[in-house]
């Protein structure tokens, strides 16, 4: 029975790819690959695709529980934020590929405990100047404040980020705001 | 209510499971 039955998720998740064509809208080049709810079928999508690595300057993967869409407007997302994981160049060599599937894992297992349901989320993203993992949350107000930190703490520890250096949660609105530049960090652990 | 969670080494032990 072990081998002839999946394992089942706790949610259904969906994988986005996004490649930047400039000849297209933003929205037109975010793509929905695949969705899955065992854990068996996580790892055949996984496997199968390329590591984010090895993804080209621009492009995206987005993993978010089915019917959320990987973008701010979303109903999930509108009042949320994420915490956000900065990497440079050397680190897209060593540590990006362990990241982004640590933070799979931490999805798809439901780490985040009670707060587990406040998770969107997550989006790595491949850039010439400085990649970025973050995890997407739904509710950035002071109500859900412990469970935002709770996410980030354990982020930090299944990361095995240390302690000293901090990460920081930014709420969309912020990040819609400032454009271009930094947004502010709402929440640092 | 009750929720499906694995750990880290379940998740990775079923990696190649046929």
């Amino acid at each position: 029975p072990e081998l002839l039955i999946k394992h089942p998720l706790q949610n259904t998740w969906t994988l986005w790819y996004f490649e930047n064509d400039k000849k297209k809208s933003w929205e037109e080049n975010l793509r929905e690959i695949a969705s899955f709810s065992t854990v068996e079928d996580f790892w055949s999508l996984y496997n199968h695709i390329k590591c984010a690595s090895e993804l080209r300057i621009g492009c995206d993967y987005s993993l978010f529980k089915k019917g959320i869409r990987p973008m701010w407007e979303d109903e999930s997302n509108k009042q949320g934020g994420r915490w956000l994981i900065s990497l440079d160049r050397k680190q897209r060599e060593t540590e990006l590929d362990n990241f982004w599937l640590e933070i799979l894992l931490c999805m798809i297992g439901e780490a985040f405990d009670d707060h587990s349901e406040d998770v969107c989320g997550a989006v790595v993203n491949i850039r010439s100047k400085a990649d970025k993992i973050a995890l997407w949350t739904s509710d950035s107000s002071s109500s859900k404040s412990e469970g935002v930190i709770y996410i980030g703490k354990k982020i930090k520890e299944r990361l095995k980020i240390a302690p000293k250096a901090t990460i920081g949660y930014q709420i969309h609105k912020d990040t819609m705001e400032k454009a271009g530049s930094v947004a502010k960090n709402t929440y640092t652990v | 209510g009750t929720r499906i969670v694995y750990e880290r080494s379940t998740l990775l032990n079923l990696r190649n499971s046929p």
